[in-house]
């Protein structure tokens, strides 16, 4: 089973169109990279979810081009822990 | 659960059990609503789609969900609808009239092998399950798979990436079946199929930018649908065709349905606003569905009223 410990999910706000660009240029499958709202617009937000493995290089690619973000998810695992806890409590139940 | 009105909404649920909610439901209900299977997954999973019908020879509204196997709200809003259809009818004067006059037709799990993957594997998993000749990925993205622009800008030719659109137009047979189920029924005057997440409500179409002909009214219906949605919980969305809102996107469902005639042609992106993304909490499911139907209904009843 796929785990996601440390993975963490960032909302990144592209200023500009050159913004977006640079985004689109990231090596998705080097850097493992799931897009859960691709870049298409400045207009609408991105986020991605970074592997733990990836997340400093990724922070310093968007720090060296002042791209802004935050993260929406601190550890995606987490989440998935509470998804699950809630299935299988109603499942005992 | 020993009735589906003892089962839980309020959180998600394995594809075993969504299996049997719906043998549930038809069972309590067989004057009303009926279990279709309109063809078998890859890996060999019934596609179960519920018709909700009174009478002969109606024509049809179209509502999927889970196409994308991750959304988990989208199915679990699926059920909700369900439920809601056999409780309100006889009761809200609007649905009954609907069902007096049309079918409706919901497939909850649309992509049955990919949100089987999603409990037992990987909970981010999106795309189906069949595996792609000469390369290690697996999997078509199923709303890339259809014969719209199939193939176009807005879709991948790499099978391991998120939007491979498959070798050819039609080839994931969960996209087949209800290609084959559309052309055979043949008088479905609307769908609407529920993705998961942004708040968006879109329409025709995604691989071109040629406005749609019936744009205007889609675009007039969208507004009303939305403020109904909003009405409830105050949940924003924006609106409008594919290409404008979004990005383009080839081969996508709603433009296949809209180009085989089927006018009101929707696609639902439900919660949620950015905090959770597709984890959305299981205590969302409910507040989700109900806004969501608010918006469904207003579609229904504009098809009901403006037939064509």
């Amino acid at each position: 089973k796929v785990t996601f410990e440390g993975d963490q999910v960032l909302r990144i706000t592209a200023k500009n169109a050159e913004q977006i660009s640079l985004l689109k240029e990231l090596p998705e499958q080097t850097l493992g990279l799931d897009f859960w709202m691709e870049p298409v617009h400045e207009s609408l937000p991105v986020d991605v979810r970074v592997p733990f493995h990836s997340l400093q290089a990724v922070r310093a690619f968007l720090a060296y081009n002042q791209i802004q973000y935050n993260v929406m998810i601190e550890d995606v695992q987490d989440l998935l822990d509470d998804e699950e806890r809630e299935m299988v409590k109603f499942r005992t139940f | 659960p020993r009735s589906t009105d003892d089962f839980v909404y309020t959180t998600y649920h394995d594809l075993d059990s969504i299996y049997s909610f719906i043998d549930m439901l038809v069972a309590e209900h067989s004057n009303l609503v009926s279990k279709i299977v309109i063809g078998q997954s890859y890996e060999s999973r019934p596609l179960n789609v519920l018709k909700f019908s009174t009478g002969a020879n109606r024509p049809g509204l179209w509502i999927d969900t889970g196409i994308h196997s991750r959304e988990w709200v989208t199915q679990a809003s699926g059920i909700w609808f369900a439920k809601k259809i056999v409780t309100d009818y006889g009761r809200d004067p609007v649905l009954t009239d609907i069902l007096n006059n049309y079918d409706i037709f919901l497939e909850i799990v649309t992509n049955p092998d990919g949100f089987a993957y999603t409990h037992s594997s990987d909970r981010m998993w999106r795309k189906t399950r069949k595996p792609n000749p000469g390369s290690s990925c697996v999997g078509v993205d199923p709303n890339r798979n259809w014969d719209a622009g199939f193939g176009g800008p807005g879709s991948s030719g790499n099978p391991c990436t998120e939007t491979y659109h498959g070798p050819s137009a039609h080839s994931e047979p969960e996209v087949k079946a209800i290609v084959d189920f559309v052309n055979s029924h043949g008088n479905l005057k609307a769908f609407v199929s529920i993705h998961s997440y942004s708040q968006m409500l879109l329409y025709p179409y995604g691989y071109k930018s040629t406005p749609s002909q019936d744009q205007a009214e889609l675009h007039e219906l969208s507004r009303k649908a939305i403020s109904e949605l909003q009405s409830l919980y105050n949940t924003s969305y924006r609106y409008g065709s594919i290409i404008t809102t979004i990005y383009q996107a080839s081969g996508g469902t709603i433009d296949w349905t809209y180009d085989q005639g089927i006018k009101y042609s929707y696609t639902f992106e439900l919660r949620d606003t950015g905090r959770y993304g597709f984890i959305l909490p299981a205590n969302q499911i409910v507040p989700t569905a109900e806004e969501t139907w608010l918006a469904l209904m207003a579609i229904m009843e504009h098809t009901k009223n403006n037939p064509y």
